[in-house]
């Protein structure tokens, strides 16, 4: 078991290294277990330093850094063992637009081996949909499933009558 | 495997059968605030399986099930059903879909099925088991959860490499 | 103290089931006071009930309408008692249009008594503002100031130079 | 009484001094993720006396001093000024312009300014009570306390009411 936690662990490290550097254009991030511990129990450290940064304290990060940071961890662990499906609920409300694209461009990468559900308000990750569904309340208090186009989604959000 | 249908009556707020097909790639779900989006996450992990009441935001189980509304009497039954397309045989059963579904009565009992046979909590844990989205694997993330993975009391980050591993 | 504490609470809580309707275009609120204790000490219950849907447990509202009540609770108290100053740090996030553009036209109404500095990614909340900065990074790592006019926003949230 | 203008200069990000002119209707602060948007709401709650790290986001005061950059050295001290336009004499004080300014070093010590001379923090906070805008009060509000202001544990709505009465 310690071996195989081991193994898993360098290889989700290194994948880590390579996908923040993917999302923040550069800095560096690292995984590690301290010194000395058994690698079952000890704490798992992150680290996270975006580009021209210094590294600091993981908490002074920013909201849309860490939301970024957290993401870069989640493909990490799919490169080593896609999960075939992912639910992502509005985790890129933090983020400007630039890391919305940023993000919106991994996840087609990522398609191909893991299916993703997403819930979100932002237009531009609606536009990467391959499908694209609404839920509405039509009836007050009761929730119904709409198929939907693009064009569908008016600026409220709300889904028009398809 | 993919999962290719969800279907949801009487869970949340979900009080008509209401399906959604998956088409493998990226399925968007939109909607105005209040409608009902994370109730169809959380169909999701409850029907994978998901024991802890506080994980679906409610405070007793039978808060799940759909307790009423203007135009909609409260209903005795919350079901949730997951098809999944088997062809390849990742999981190791002999059907080419296959179909898990989750029952909660008012009285508090609980019923799973697999292909529409009676089979007990763990026989699903097990057939989902090492494929990465049981209820516990890292396969549902909200951004209440980007916190948790980043917090100094690690113990989720150790979780997620596990279920990796 | 305590009947300056009842009065007071008497006024938020009438003033939150107004604003509370005026955010959710119906439904309604209160706060409560369990009976028999010590209004000094006692917990303050919160109810909300979104129109058209039946009242449940706090925790079981969505995103959305969580903050939407926090914001009517907020607007509840500086009717009471104004602060000359007020500061929301992305509050708009979880929002969706139509909520978007409720919360602004509110804020033009008490912008009156209340001076707003609000963070945001928000579009339409940008366009409501009287003066918009921005803060930029040229060097990294290090934060600038920059006044900015609306149109030199641009997709990305990024500020061109002014 | 109107907040004027705020000068940061060695707080957190803000290498150099910068400052922020507020007009006295909506001012809204745009700027891609971890640019210092934050820092600014930060800084307007430390200059108004607030003494505890965590709810500035920092795990000891100091490292609330600019820590150095690829292109700028570490600063010794950081400084937050906060202008009130006072001409309608809403502060108990003589002056048209009230300046609050707080300063913390390296070594620890801090030190706080009334119109620029060295004051105690109880003089500020006596000056700011009861106008709804001291540290304690409810006039910073970030999204991750809606989930405080709804929760069970109703300690922070008690407090929110308490500051108006
Ligand atoms: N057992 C139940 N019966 C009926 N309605 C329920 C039940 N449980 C929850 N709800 C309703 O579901 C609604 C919340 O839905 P949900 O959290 O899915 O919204 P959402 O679409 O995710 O919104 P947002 O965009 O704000 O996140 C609440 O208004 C709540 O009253
Ligand atoms: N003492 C310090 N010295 C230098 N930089 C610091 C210091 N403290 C924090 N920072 C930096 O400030 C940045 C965070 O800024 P802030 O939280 O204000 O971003 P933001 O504009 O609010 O972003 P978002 O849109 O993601 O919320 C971090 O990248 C952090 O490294
Ligand atoms: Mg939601
Ligand atoms: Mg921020």
């Amino acid at each position: 078991a310690r071996t195989r936690f081991n193994d898993v662990f360098q290889k989700v490290r290194t994948n880590f290294q390579e996908t923040f550097k993917r999302f923040f254009r550069g800095g560096d991030s690292d995984l590690l277990l301290p010194e000395g511990e058994d690698p079952l129990e000890a704490r798992i450290e992150i680290k996270a330093r975006p580009a021209g940064k210094q590294l600091r304290d993981i908490d002074l990060l920013s909201g849309g850094e860490k939301a970024l940071t957290a993401i870069s961890l989640l493909f990490a662990l799919y490169m080593v063992k896609p999960s075939p499906v992912c639910v992502l609920d509005e985790i890129d409300a933090p983020l400007d637009d630039a890391n919305v694209q940023r993000f919106t461009r991994v996840l087609g990468e990522f398609a191909e081996k893991t299916q993703f559900v997403i819930v979100t308000h932002n237009k531009m990750t609606m536009r990467c949909a391959s499908s694209l569904y609404g839920v509405t309340m039509q009836e007050q208090g009761v929730s119904k499933i709409v198929s939907v186009k693009f064009d569908d989604v008016d600026e409220e959000g709300e889904i028009r009558a398809a | 495997m993919i999962l290719s249908k969800i279907s949801i009556h009487g869970f949340k707020s979900f009080a008509r059968k209401e399906e959604l097909r998956f088409d493998g790639g990226l399925t968007v779900i939109v909607g105005p605030n209040g409608c009902g989006k994370t109730n169809v996450v959380d169909a999701i992990r409850w029907g994978l399986g998901e024991q802890r009441p506080s994980i679906l935001r409610a405070d007793r189980m039978d808060s799940l099930i759909f307790g009423g509304a203007q135009s909609a009497k409260p209903l005795g039954m919350a079901e949730v059903s997951l098809h999944f397309d088997n062809s390849r045989h990742v999981l190791p059963i002999d059907y080419n879909e296959v179909v898990v579904t989750r029952r909660l009565f008012r009285s508090g009992e609980s019923e799973y099925l697999l292909n529409k046979s009676v089979v007990r909590l763990k026989d699903i844990s097990d057939l989902l088991m090492d494929t990465g989205i049981g209820a516990d694997a890292y396969s549902v993330i909200e951004l209440k959860m980007v916190e948790d993975i980043l917090s100094e009391k690690a113990e989720d980050r150790r979780k997620l490499i596990e279920e990796a591993a």
